[in-house]
């Protein structure tokens, strides 16, 4: 299973539809402070189905649309679309080209998509189960969480055993 | 389910005492669990000797110390239960350029297998990059990203 | 005492503004008393706008956006209460190379009244220094330190 | 007031006398991960009368002492000499050189000096109140520190006018 591509618009200071694509081996993201690397970072978190808007330095949810700049008004919406290339068929279903797509209204109104099918947060969650890629997976570490493990109570690294057994 | 538990932590400390080594360049690491006799609610210790010197309380250790011994463990964890990708937002923030290099060299080994995107400021993380995307934001507070074509950038180079 | 307070916490928003400014090469920054009537209780709130953006929450400003901000408040206390030394451990990890030099140039500004003792592994940085110690640890487990030669070291380069 | 020198022996990492002589301007100390770069500045925070552990990485102070390595024993006390040049008369004491030293036994004796006199702590937060750099002042920012100030509670902020006023 292979990262293939990903867009998004309106979300935090992506304003303009971006699409960036994954290839294989080691792909680095550089640019200035606050240019909106760790940005991206998040789009990829929260279209996996992250619920908590610390994790995504946000207060609430809504945080993550783009709220405006000198140039630019606020906008109404985020979305991003995330692609998997699954040939080696690694997730369960039997597509060898999964798209995941969560989009979020300023309203509130907040919805989830598989292969373009409105879904709901479970079969994103039931999707990603056993990957190694759901809630809680150790495959995305954020800026400044490298020494979590170090901060955290010896009882709180118990995950790092339990979700790998 | 305690079985598992332990034969997990058994790995996963197996695990970590090579990825430490082979990171580090030497010396070791361990893993403990704080009431062996309650599997069900132990909690784990870490516990780190870089080469040279000897175990003592992680609190010691250095701030570059500290990131690579974390590094160490996550990549222990990933040699358990591979993923597809992992993604690492700045992991290399702490680490002087020696260590860098050896970071980096590491997830070269790992890189046929799974697929790894890492933001960077480093030069010795971009230098191992085969793909390279720049972000950048005009002053109008929009982001924007454009794909560096390495090759192209290599050649000119000469 | 109140008034004393209500003064200092003037200034010091004024000379935060100043270096916020200079620091970033623009945008804007304030500190606001979370309860303005009640000066010996209040707390205080910080908010920052880089250049280009607008007002939001602290939390969602990047890594280097966050440090430079905390490092442009230093600098504002330091202007209002000099102090003969200051020592910074690292205090640049999380900025870009840009960054750095911004934050390097800042220093040059202030180190004829104050001396700066600045822990780095940041190139950007150390072209700055007039005075440089090498810190190092052979296999031995002890630290040693060098002072190196600046005056040579250029003129070898040539 | 400038620092003009510091000599440590025994303090963590420095097993052996080492001398340190401070200039005027920008000083950079660099050198590889784990060299004992922090602990330099940890041995100044120290000498400067710092009374928690948990201030210099430690559980409780005996772990500053030089607990052995590889090839050398555990020593059995940690000192550290601080001097100013006080010829501008910043600091009251009418010298125009002044010494602040502290010794660490581990059986826990404790010693201060200032000018090579023994003297109390107290004497130490004397000498340095008003100065800018005695304890809770911002004049040394430690390792992973520069953000300390977000992270702490608007009300927790207010010793940073407190102090200045
Ligand atoms: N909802 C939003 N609308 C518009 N801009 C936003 C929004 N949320 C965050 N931002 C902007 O995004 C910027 C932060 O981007 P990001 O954290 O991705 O930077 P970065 O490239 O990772 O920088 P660094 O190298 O410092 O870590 C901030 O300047 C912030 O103002
Ligand atoms: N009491 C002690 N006796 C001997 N060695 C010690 C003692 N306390 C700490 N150390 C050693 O000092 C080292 C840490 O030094 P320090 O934190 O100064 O490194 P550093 O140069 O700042 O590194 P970095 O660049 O990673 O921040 C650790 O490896 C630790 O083992
Ligand atoms: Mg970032
Ligand atoms: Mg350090």
């Amino acid at each position: 299973m292979k990262l293939k591509s990903m867009q998004l618009v309106g979300f935090k200071s992506f304003a303009e539809k971006t699409t960036i694509d994954f290839q294989n081996g080691l792909t680095a993201i550089v640019g200035p402070n606050g240019s909106g690397k760790s940005n991206v970072i998040e789009a990829i978190r929260w279209v996996l189905g992250e619920q908590s808007a610390k994790h995504l330095r946000s207060t609430k949810m809504a945080d993550v649309i783009f709220s405006g700049s000198k140039n630019r008004r606020a906008l109404n919406r985020a979305e991003v679309i995330l692609t998997f290339d699954n040939s080696d068929h690694y997730l369960k279903p039997d597509y060898t080209e999964i798209t995941v797509t969560r989009k979020l209204f300023r309203n509130g109104d907040s919805y989830y998509y598989l292969n373009q099918r409105e879904c709901r947060l479970k079969d994103i969650n039931d999707l990603l189960m056993d990957s190694g890629i759901g809630q809680g997976s150790f495959s995305i570490i954020s800026q400044g969480n490298v020494e979590a493990i170090f901060n955290s109570k010896p009882q709180d690294r118990r995950n790092i055993v339990e979700t790998t057994a | 389910v305690k079985d598992r538990f332990k034969k997990t932590f058994d790995q996963l400390q197996r695990a970590f005492k090579a990825t430490f080594k082979e990171i580090f360049g030497g010396g070791d690491a361990k893993l403990k669990l704080t009431d062996p006799h309650h599997l069900l609610t132990t909690g784990i210790e870490i516990m780190a000797q870089p080469p040279g010197k000897r175990f003592r309380s992680m609190t010691l250790l250095s701030g570059g110390e500290r990131s690579l011994t974390a590094i160490a463990l996550l990549f222990a964890v990933l040699k358990l239960q591979p993923v597809p990708f992992v993604i690492l937002d700045e992991a290399e923030s702490a680490l002087d350029p020696a260590n860098v290099d050896r970071f980096a060299r590491y997830i070269q080994k790992l890189k046929a297998q799974t697929q790894f995107i890492v933001i960077t400021h480093r030069k010795e993380t971009m230098v191992y990059a085969d793909n390279l995307y720049g972000v950048t934001m005009q002053d109008s507070g929009i982001s924007k990203v454009l794909a560096v074509d390495l090759k192209k950038a290599q050649t000119t180079k000469g």
